[in-house]
């Protein structure tokens, strides 16, 4: 019900932010 | 009827509880067993890093609003932690879905990980509760002059800016129920952080850049169209 613009890539999320893929 | 801004946040900061009911002060059983899969175990110092910033935020929270509302602190704190490991999980789970990995080690023992995300969700605690000081309105116990908004927390629990950033857009991913308001509240720190928080003298970001520039461009500039 929010319009939040997601801006992560697919191949992206919180492990790769943390530098730990 | 149409509701008041007091009424409005009345209503999101009971929903917040009722929300958060059922979720446990303590690591779940599921995020017992992403902490088991680690490589190295990280319960020991998650519930030791928890115990330690508890008191860091109690501590300013007396400072900022009144030692009479150290009680409120640890309201507002309990909420947070259950948020905290409800929104961990979550992550977790996805992350295993998308990346076909059990072992979280890596993330699971960096501590600016987990500052960084339960940053997060005591923000979100505190804009549900300080709505009201937004609207100017006494209605949370707490008076409208004592600002505990955005960028606060940072300052609490002395997190970098751009820390705190990493893990807004995944926490709003992992935690469909965020209102609407908390969303664009989430947003809003967003903006403020990458338009001027995180390019303070001590961000992490010079040092990210720095490295980037170090490694050279990765992609080459588009030929100029002749």
């Amino acid at each position: 019900s929010h319009d939040y613009h997601f801006g992560l890539e697919d191949h992206e999320g919180i492990s790769e932010l943390f530098d730990c893929d | 009827p149409p509701q008041t801004p007091v009424r409005a946040a009345m209503n999101s900061i009971a929903q917040l509880r009722v929300d958060l009911t059922a979720s446990g002060d303590q690591p779940s059983a599921n995020l017992a067993v992403y902490f088991k899969n680690c490589t190295v175990d990280p319960t020991k110092e998650v519930l030791q890093r928890v115990e330690s910033l508890s008191q860091l935020f109690f501590q300013r929270f007396g400072q900022a609003v009144g030692p009479r509302c150290v009680g409120l602190g640890k309201q507002r704190f309990t909420l947070g932690i259950r948020l905290y490991y409800r929104v961990m999980e979550s992550m977790l789970k996805s992350e295993e879905k998308r990346l076909s990995v059990q072992n979280f080690s890596k993330l699971l023992n960096d501590s600016t990980f987990h500052t960084s995300l339960l940053a997060c969700a005591l923000e979100v605690v505190m804009a549900t509760y300080g709505g009201s000081s937004t609207t100017g309105v006494y209605s949370n116990g707490v008076s409208p002059e004592t600002d505990l908004s955005f960028p606060w927390i940072l300052d609490v629990f002395q997190l970098a800016a751009f820390d705190f950033y990493k893990v807004i857009e995944s926490f709003i991913k992992a935690e469909p129920n965020l209102t609407k308001d908390i969303v664009k509240h989430l947003e809003r720190c967003e903006y403020q952080i990458m338009e001027s928080i995180a390019w303070r003298g001590d961000s992490p970001l010079f040092e990210l850049l720095r490295q980037t520039h170090e490694d050279g461009p990765v992609e080459q500039a588009e030929p100029t169209a002749t």
